[in-house]
């Protein structure tokens, strides 16, 4: 995908780490599988 | 580290109009990641597009500065308890699930297949 935003989100002191995209194609290993 | 998780994340067909949030999200993130997690992170993205469009508004209509004001106010304010999370259980049924709830436990206990998990988003309904 053309472009990817990372947003990381914190609850109760713990971070995780979120990225999206626009579209799935070339984002998910499994949408390759199908 | 915690494995990868990957959402289709999709506005909830029965209790979002379509004009509200029509956008399907592509989301990555680690599986240790909660239920209340992916509500935050909604609420926050949603907050931003929102302020984001205002600012647009308020520049072709002001063009002044301290136009973005207003938008960095909501984007703080933002909760993980705005939106509630559901999943797909049958034909047309959906399960709310609980906040504190990992995503690698969703997967496990409802999804169970191998592609991306697929959840949907609604306003909180105040009771």
């Amino acid at each position: 995908p053309e472009e990817v935003t990372v947003t990381d989100i914190t609850i109760n002191s713990l971070t995780v780490t979120f990225r999206e995209a626009l579209v799935a194609r070339g984002f998910f290993r499994s949408w390759e599988l199908e | 580290l915690s494995s990868e998780i990957e959402l289709i994340f999709c506005p909830h067909p029965l209790l979002v109009n379509n004009q509200q949030y029509s956008q399907t999200r592509y989301v990555k993130t680690t599986a240790n990641a909660t239920v209340d997690h992916l509500s935050k992170y909604l609420a926050l993205r949603i907050a931003l597009e929102e302020s984001q469009s205002a600012t647009q508004g308020n520049r072709n209509m002001e063009g002044g500065p301290g136009a973005g004001n207003s938008s960095n106010s909501c984007v703080q304010d933002v909760s993980e308890k705005q939106f509630t999370i559901y999943i797909s259980t049958a034909r047309g049924q959906f399960s709310t699930l609980n906040g504190s709830l990992t995503l690698e436990l969703v997967n496990e206990k409802f999804w169970k297949v191998c592609k991306p998990l697929e959840l949907f988003y609604a306003p909180t309904q105040v009771q």
